[in-house]
Parts: C-alpha cells; structure tokens; sequence
C-alpha cells in the first residue's frame, strides 16, 4: 500500500544542506503494523510526514495505493488525506478555538456525514477515550494527555484506512496508555494499517514490524511477532 | 523550602466548577527529589505551575522559602520565577522566533550575565545534550524530543534552586533520556530541590519520594530509596 524508494528530504540552511531523510526506501503492505523507532532526530516525524503527505519529498518516489503521490496536486493531496489517513502528530495540532467535540468532529466533515450523526460519533468516540466530561472543552482548557486523547480520537474517528501515529502515549500514564493501545489494535483488527513512531518497547510490542531510523536512513527493518 | 497548605485551583464554566486542585497539603524540604504521578488530567500540571509561581491558587497558602506567594506581587513573582526556579513545561514553551542559542542564553539575563559569557555557557549546556549541531535552528526546525532538550538546557543553565521538570523526557528516547537524567541528578547532586512529573517508572526511581495525585488530591505520598 505504501512504497518509498530512496527517499530524501532536504533542508537548505545558509550554504549548508542538512538531509533529515537521506535515501528511504520502504515497502509497507496493507494491514501492516509497523513501529518506527530511532533517536531523537533520527528521521521519524520527518518520514510520517511524507507518508501522511503534509511534506513532500525532496528527491525519490512515494507511490501510495498504486498512484505516484509525486504527481498529484495539492487538492489530490488534500483529499487522499482527508479521506484515508487519520494522523496523531507530536504535538497534537488540534484546532485552538474549537471544544473537543468539534475537533473531533471535524475528519467527518469530508466524509459528507450530516452534522447531527457528526455530533454523536465524535461524542461517542470522545467518550472511548474517557473524555465524555470534557467535551465542551477548549484545548487550553485540556491537560497535555487529555489533549493527546483528543487527537487520538480525531484521528480514528474517521475510520482510515491508514494510521500516522507519532508517540500516541508520550503523555499518558501506563493505564491510559493500554486504553489507547487497545483502542489502536481494535483499528487494526478491523484490517488497517498502522504505522506508529514509539520510543516505547512496551508499545513497539504491538507492532508485527519494527523499522529502526538512525541518521535519516533506515538502520534495520526487522519482522517480530505481535505480542 | 515548599508549604502547600489546602490549596485549590478552581476553574468556573458556565454555572459548572472544576476542581483541578481540590485540597492540596504539602512539605518539601531543600535537596529532595520528588516524583508526581497520577492518571491523565489528576492536576499534577496545575501543581506545578502553581509551584513555579505562573499560576495562583484559588484558596489556600503556598509558602516559598519562608515567604507566602500570595502576598507577592506580579514583579516579586517574576524575580522568584526567573532567579529561584527553573521550568520544563509539558509542551516546551520556547520563544517560536529564536534560536535554540538564544532560548537558552534568556535565562542568563535575569542573573546580569554580560552577553559574550551567556553565550559561551548557552553553547556549552546545548553541547551537553547533544545539540552542539543544532544552536542555531529555530524550533520549528528541531525535531519534538530536540524541542524538549532545548527546554531541558534552558531550565538547567541558571543553575537554579528549584527545578520543576514537566514530563522531562515524554518525547525522548532511552539513550537521550538517560543522559538527560543524568544531567538532572547531577543537579540534585550539587544541593537543589527536584520536583518531577513523569508516567515513566524509570524516571521515578530517580527520586526518593513519590507523591501520587488522583482528582486533584494528594492519594499517597511515599519516601523510597533513590536507585
Ligand atoms: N483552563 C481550564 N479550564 C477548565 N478545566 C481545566 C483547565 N485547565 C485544566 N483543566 C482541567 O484540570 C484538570 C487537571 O489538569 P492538569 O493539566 O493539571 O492534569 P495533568 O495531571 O497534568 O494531566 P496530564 O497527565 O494529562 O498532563 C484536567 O481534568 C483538566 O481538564
Ligand atoms: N525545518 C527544518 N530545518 C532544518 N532542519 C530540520 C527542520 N526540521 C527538522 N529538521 C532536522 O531534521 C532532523 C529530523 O527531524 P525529525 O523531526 O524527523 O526527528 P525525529 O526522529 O522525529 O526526532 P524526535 O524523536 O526528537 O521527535 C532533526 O535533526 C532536525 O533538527
Ligand atoms: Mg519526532
Ligand atoms: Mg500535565
């Protein structure tokens, strides 16, 4: 479903060139539950990026579902991402005026869901992640796990067919970290695929592949079995 | 050097109020070592900004170093802020328009360090987690868990009395979270007070006191051996 070769992506600083993804090449199948793990710097937020298509890259090929996102533009772009990813970022990048509710409610807009069916999935899924009392909550009115919930659940609701997940529990305690876990192996089982940046072995245990970044290039890429 | 005293941290929506902080009593003497943990949204973050003087409570009393924090004013507060405490917030609050240099030389002013030697003990604590490479990036051209060390770097750099370390090391891997630990110990070594929110049980074993905080309440606080 998903296929890289020799990726790079560039950043051009002054005279220097610095290359946070240098020569990436991948084959991701579907349902695949893959762990990216690396160093702090090593590549991984810059990887799920492309992968997610916010970030294009500067040399090499991303074919995604059969067609060369290269070539696509960026209304393409925008519907392959509002359509089939669901993307958890690192710092979470929920909408700052909107409550819980409508952050959640939003990946549905472009599914041509009714507003009201809207509400109640959104609320639904705010309650799986143990937020049904915060849902009128502004993001600054959330703590930092709560607000990682929140993004969490914007990024299922929606049902994708992929899953861009970077560090999903970095601001849980253990407990609520296996509420979301489960409710990441749930998607799964339902036949998606999932691709999770973790600096976590408990986490990476989930995963049926782990992808090792060191330096913008991919260190080992090893099969293991979901435990 | 910290006295809680039944202290609340009430925030009012609409007809509703939440209680982040519901009756907190507390005693920490200089050079302890404390860990807060707690379930996501428990108020272990409204702790400590009301530790680090960025926040007032609501009710009760909070005595500093001998003196009660709600009789400071706004510039009091900001003199204990910027020369007693240092802060590693949750989500790094670093200056968007600086280098990582000058985020961590800023501390360094308060202290009427000229300007030449700020920036050599700027450089040397970047050095020391591993950003020697990377002084002069702007946030946004730093990865999460660089993001985070240069938070670490400019709340170590004053040498600070107190050291209130939000989830220090949420987005870090093992390796670089160890040497952040270490730089952190290294501190306590010298004679000051840690104060640390984690969900790891790693971190924690670093301390020799854990204080466990669940609805806004202190639910079990416990010496044990640093190991
Ligand atoms: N401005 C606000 N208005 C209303 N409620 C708030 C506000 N800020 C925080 N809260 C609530 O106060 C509670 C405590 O928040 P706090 O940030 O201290 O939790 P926390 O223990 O740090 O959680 P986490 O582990 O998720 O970071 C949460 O339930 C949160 O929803
Ligand atoms: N806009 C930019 N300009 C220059 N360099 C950048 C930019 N964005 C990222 N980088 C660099 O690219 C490298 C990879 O960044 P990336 O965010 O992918 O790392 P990461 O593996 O996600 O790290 P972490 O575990 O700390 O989140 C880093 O060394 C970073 O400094
Ligand atoms: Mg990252
Ligand atoms: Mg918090």
């Amino acid at each position: 479903i998903i296929q890289l070769r020799d990726v790079y992506r560039t950043y051009l600083m002054g005279d220097q060139s610095l290359d946070a993804l240098a020569g990436v090449t991948l084959n991701i199948q579907r349902n695949e539950y893959v762990a990216v793990v690396g160093s702090s710097g090593s590549g991984k937020s810059t990887l799920m990026n492309i992968l997610g298509c916010l970030d294009r890259a500067s040399k090499g090929n991303y074919v995604l579902n059969g067609t060369d996102v290269g070539d696509m533009n960026e209304n393409e772009l925008a519907k392959v991402r509002n359509r089939q990813i669901g993307f958890v970022f690192q710092s979470f990048n929920l909408l700052g005026r909107a409550s819980a509710l409508k952050n959640v409610m939003q990946p549905l807009v472009y599914r041509g869901i009714p507003i009201a069916e809207r509400k109640e999935i959104a609320s639904e899924a705010l309650v799986k992640v143990g937020l049904g009392d915060r849902m009128d909550h502004l993001p600054n009115e959330l703590s930092g796990g709560q607000r990682q919930r929140v993004a969490i659940s914007r990024a299922l609701v929606g049902n994708p067919a992929i899953l861009l997940a970077d560090e999903p529990t970095g601001n849980l305690d253990s407990k609520t970290s296996r509420e979301i876990m489960h409710l990441i192996d749930e998607l799964h089982d339902q036949g998606q695929t999932i691709i999770m940046v973790t600096h976590e072995a408990d986490i990476a245990k989930h995963c049926n592949r782990v992808i090792s970044l060191e330096d913008g290039k991919v260190a080992s890429d090893v099969k293991q079995v979901k435990s």
